[in-house]
């Protein structure tokens, strides 16, 4: 926020030392969390198996695929892998001066890949169909 | 290579699921796959004809790799009944294809005719169940030939496919002649006929779907038993027996029910 005018110089002056203070305060957050690359949001393995749910005799391919997830901390500052929105890049900045008020962005997928599932109706005719939006190929924060 | 990670391919169920939260599960990934309820397929054969031309279109899908939208790891099933039957026309009617549909030839037995009357053979395809907002944009009718020992090596045999637009019980069923050409009779492998236009007509209007006839005559126009040419019918091997195939293209988006 804009400061108030000159009347309040003293008090400004007094202000503008808390604000050096929060400032370095917020150099020490982002300095911790740009060395904490190991929570940071990315892809993770997921395997969903159509044959765990016992339906091999309807669906004939495949016995299961890797669907991926996505999981991981947003936090300042958001590196280019973490295919962040120009939406979330500001949030996060706005989640380290007001935590209690505004949360991180998301982990969450960017880009979904299609799969094609083979299988019988009950009248056994045999359906090959395109599924979209399946598979994990991205994560970003949002 | 998931297929090798025992740490990734171990069950994804992790825990004993209640049986409600199986039912849960179950009816969640159903109504992704946009299915009222888990099919029960009466027939299991999935090294049948009709299963093992979806098994080539779905390889054909599998081995196009990420940059055409679908993603590793895919392990293709591979048939072990010699090469594809799904031809290069068929990849490319897959490539605008949102659903291919096969389809089990509902008649029972193969009639056998008197020498007197028309041989002939009917077929017929249950297109009722397509989903809704799903537009055909191709179909083919499949008939394997056999190569037949007892005919000359350069004997020909018309055989013509027709669909069947009104039966009578008096006489002679009315047709439309869909497709007609020349085979030899040493020829072997699948025939494939363009059924497109009639499919269209059988998914608009069901009631009109009275099925294919297929007819053999020899060069001198004289009606032919079909199984004499080598046709394969019902009593025939399961790996080769007529079927239909179409592909659809979806017209509108499917929308998952309210829970």
């Amino acid at each position: 926020s804009a400061p108030a005018g000159t009347k309040q110089r003293n008090a400004n002056r007094s202000k503008g030392a808390n604000k050096s203070q929060e400032a370095l305060r917020v150099a020490n957050v982002a300095e911790n969390s740009s060395a904490d690359q190991k929570q940071a949001c990315k892809k993770h393995e997921l395997y969903v198996s159509f044959r765990d749910l016992g339906w091999q005799d309807w669906i004939i391919a495949p016995e299961g695929y890797a669907a991926y997830y996505c999981e991981g901390e947003c936090a300042f500052p958001l590196n280019s892998y973490m295919n962040a929105t120009n939406h979330a890049i500001v949030q996060t900045l706005v989640h380290l001066i007001n935590p209690d008020t505004i949360p991180k962005p998301c982990c969450a997928p960017t880009q979904l890949h299609a799969i094609s599932v083979l299988y019988f109706d009950d009248s056994s005719n045999v359906i090959l169909k395109k599924y979209r939006n399946m598979v994990v190929r991205a994560c970003g924060c949002h | 290579n998931f297929t090798l990670d025992n740490e990734v391919h171990s069950s994804f169920i992790h825990r004993r699921l209640k049986s409600q939260e199986r039912r849960e599960m179950q009816r969640e990934i159903l109504s992704i796959l946009g299915l009222p309820h888990r099919p029960r397929p009466h027939l299991h054969g999935k090294h049948n004809a009709a299963p093992m031309f979806m098994l080539d279109l779905y390889n054909a899908m599998s081995t196009e790799g990420e940059e055409d939208g679908y993603s590793y790891p895919y392990k293709p099933v591979f048939t072990t009944q010699g090469p594809p039957i799904a031809t290069l026309q068929d990849n490319n009617f897959l490539n605008d294809a949102d659903m291919v549909m096969s389809f089990v030839n509902l008649v029972e037995h193969d009639k056998e005719f008197l020498p007197v009357r028309r041989h002939h053979r009917e077929f017929r395809f249950d297109l009722s169940r397509i989903p809704e907002g799903e537009a055909v944009t191709a179909a083919e009718f499949r008939i394997y030939k056999d190569f037949v020992h007892e005919r000359f090596d350069n004997e020909t045999f018309r055989i013509s496919v027709y669909q069947v637009l009104e039966e009578h019980s008096d006489r002679e069923s009315d047709l439309f002649l869909l497709d007609s050409r020349v085979i030899w009779a040493a020829e072997e492998g699948w025939l494939v006929f363009d059924v497109t236009v009639t499919s269209n007509h059988w998914v608009i209007n069901p009631g009109r779907n009275l099925g294919l006839q297929l007819a053999l005559e020899s060069t001198t126009g004289e009606s032919v038993n079909p199984r004499v040419a080598g046709l394969i019918g019902r009593s025939g091997p399961q790996n080769k027996q007529p079927f239909m195939v179409a592909f659809f293209k979806a017209t509108e988006v499917h929308l998952r029910s309210i829970r």
